[in-house]
């Protein structure tokens, strides 16, 4: 049976195998093997190709395939590595790991920040900042005035862009969240810490390829 | 009131909350 489930799961395109991605991740090989029952269920909710494409993603988390949010977009974007518009098995592990509790907290800053950099130019603009913040307050049914967002986004650089240049840089973010800790509080999952017991249901398949391998 | 941007951002997304990828076992 384990010989079987091993030779259809490495026909999915983008599969690899879980000691593989358990040597370059903060998971174990169970681990590994448990989050594929959990990225078999993500990927094929709607398209059965073993791939999660965006709206698969966006009905996990919103329960509801045509939710847009512009925090999920951005980390669908930084999950699917290979920038080809879907998240493969090897980027999902990978991509998780980031937000295991055993993860360094230096992964954790830097995925914040390429979160947060949402053009991709290295930095923090204010005006990203101010983009990110008016995207909040409509997800969240908030109004405040532009007044308000202007001096959040104000007081936020007047903290945290230290040199003064109009935008924060890698060593200004490290900095700020060393000094504001919580920020990082959404960079950890304690379900991922040992993902075999919290999701039982996933570790079936697990215990029977460790007893056949 | 001074609220930090990103303490908001990060505290209140829901798209930050990938806790929902695993309610969906």
């Amino acid at each position: 049976m384990g010989c079987l489930f091993t030779k259809h799961i490495k026909q999915i395109p983008g599969y690899e195998e879980p000691t593989v991605l358990a040597g370059e991740t903060s998971f174990t090989v169970s681990e590994v093997e448990a989050l594929y029952e959990l990225f078999k269920k993500l990927s094929s909710s709607i398209i059965v190709d073993g791939l999660i494409h965006k709206e698969e993603f966006q009905l996990a988390l919103f329960k509801n395939s045509n939710t847009r949010n512009l925090f999920a977009d951005r980390i669908f974007d930084l999950f699917d590595v290979k920038r080809n518009g879907v998240i493969e098995f090897g980027e999902f592990v990978r991509s998780l790991s980031v937000f295991h509790p055993n993860t360094a907290i230096s992964e954790k800053i830097e995925f914040a920040f390429r979160l947060y950099d949402l053009r991709h130019t290295g930095f923090i603009e204010r005006e990203e900042l101010k983009e990110m913040v008016l995207a909040l307050l409509k997800e969240s049914d908030l109004c405040l005035s532009d007044d308000v967002v202007e001096t959040i986004v104000d007081k936020t650089f007047s903290e945290a862009d230290l040199n003064g240049d109009g935008k924060i840089d890698r060593e200004e973010w490290k900095e700020f969240v060393a000094r504001n800790p919580s920020l990082l509080k959404n960079m950890t999952l304690p379900y991922l810490k040992d993902i075999t017991i919290a999701f039982p249901s996933f570790v079936l398949y697990s215990e029977v390829e460790d007893s056949d391998i | 009131p001074f609220f930090n941007a990103f303490e908001l951002i990060s505290s209140m997304s829901s798209g930050f909350d990938l806790s929902s990828l695993f309610e969906s076992k």
